[in-house]
């Protein structure tokens, strides 16, 4: 069978379906000071995946944390990646309280396009990787 | 009650992979 490990090399979903994969990733992501990325992004299918069986007020609290810690300060680094129209538009939703299970869909895509683009595959040719595999 | 920190912490866990040893 092919080794975890250069399945990670396949794409950013085989890498992120991976537990190790994951937890190496963001050793080298937090090496790059961007690990918030990461973070995001799993917030983001975290927030969708539990929509159904959470009440409105958790989701509500939650929509606000991620909004919060991510989107909020401009100068972070996930919310310097983030289009400002997607930013107003999950910011009018935190506000009107217009809690939506896909409202972080857009934020996600645009943050996934990014790590496909730039931070995937610099780790495939960073240290970290290398010597691991 | 969770604070908000404790909420993000979980979300962000539960989106991730289970071990599958």
């Amino acid at each position: 069978p092919t080794p975890p490990y250069l399945k990670w090399a396949e794409s950013l979903h085989s890498l992120l379906d991976d537990q190790d994969g994951i937890h190496l990733f963001r050793t080298f992501l937090k090496q790059e000071e961007c690990a918030d990325l990461l973070d995001f992004w799993f917030a983001c299918s975290g927030f969708r995946k539990q929509e159904a069986n959470e009440g409105n007020e958790k989701m509500l609290k939650l929509a606000k944390a991620i909004y919060k810690k991510y989107i909020l300060d401009n100068n972070g680094i996930v919310s310097r990646q983030i289009k400002p129209a997607t930013k107003s538009f999950i910011r009018d939703c935190v506000m009107k309280l217009h809690i939506d299970p896909a409202m972080f869909d857009q934020a996600q895509t645009e943050i996934q396009t990014m790590m496909e683009e730039n931070t995937y595959p610099l780790f495939l040719k960073s240290d970290i990787y290398l010597e691991y595999t | 009650m969770d604070s908000e920190d404790d909420l993000l912490i979980k979300c962000i866990t539960s989106a991730m992979p289970q071990h599958k040893k």
